[in-house]
């Protein structure tokens, strides 16, 4: 899907900042 | 009465404490505070998180702006002080263990996405964080593109139409489509002791 056929809160949870996955990378 | 005590950085908390109020055992907990330590003392070791080593664990980079990663520190930062202590990063990751019930996850969520911490998600947030995260990429959409967005999620989601997102509207949005919330969830929290292993060593506790 393109961006402007997802939901807003779909296309936001893509954002970098909200992945805390990268804190237990080394 | 022991006259051997070890001198922890403010807002460190015993991991049996800490173990009892969250998902986490003693041993997971000792295991985080191996992270923990680790990030605390990138850049200023003074063992308390600052906004500019949050950042780098985050990206590798401790000046990088982005609004997502400002509310996460914010959301962690309890006591709103401008560092995250031990306790605070704890408490605050535990909502991302993978046992936690969904519906805190959810309401985590929605504070952290109602930027004005007004006990709505209105427009004007809406558009500021799509804004924000369309700037992370290089898809370079137009202001009407971003306009058509909004308006979209909000008549899907502001089902009583008064202009603004509320809890319930959010809870049953979440509902319909749950891998909204797959960033609060945290597989390596079940694995934080294979992660961090060097604990073993010093660990103190079995579980």
């Amino acid at each position: 899907r393109t961006p402007v056929a997802m939901n807003a809160f779909e296309l936001i949870s893509k954002s970098k900042g909200l992945n805390l996955g990268s804190l237990f990378e080394k | 009465f022991s006259l051997k005590r070890t001198k922890h950085p403010r807002g460190y908390e015993e991991p049996q404490v800490l173990a009892s109020e969250t998902p986490f055992t003693v041993n997971e907990i000792e295991a985080l505070h191996n992270l923990f330590k680790k990030l605390s003392t990138s850049i200023i070791n003074d063992g308390l998180i600052h906004k500019e080593e949050f950042l780098l664990a985050l990206f590798r980079n401790s000046s990088k702006q982005n609004l997502f990663a400002d509310r996460v520190f914010y959301m962690f930062d309890r006591k709103r002080n401008g560092v995250i202590e031990f306790g605070e990063f704890v408490r605050s990751l535990s909502i991302f263990h993978p046992h936690t019930p969904e519906h805190e996850k959810s309401s985590f969520m929605f504070k952290l996405y109602d930027l004005d911490g007004t006990g709505f998600i209105q427009r004007h947030e809406l558009k500021k964080m799509v804004g924000a995260l369309l700037s992370e990429t290089d898809l370079g959409l137009s202001e009407e593109s971003i306009e058509a967005i909004v308006e979209q999620t909000m008549v899907e989601v502001d089902t009583n139409k008064d202009g603004k997102i509320d809890e319930e509207e959010w809870k049953e949005l979440v509902a319909k489509n749950p891998s909204i919330l797959k960033n609060m969830t945290l597989p390596y929290l079940k694995e934080v002791t294979l992660a961090f292993p060097s604990f073993v060593l010093d660990s103190e506790v079995d579980d």
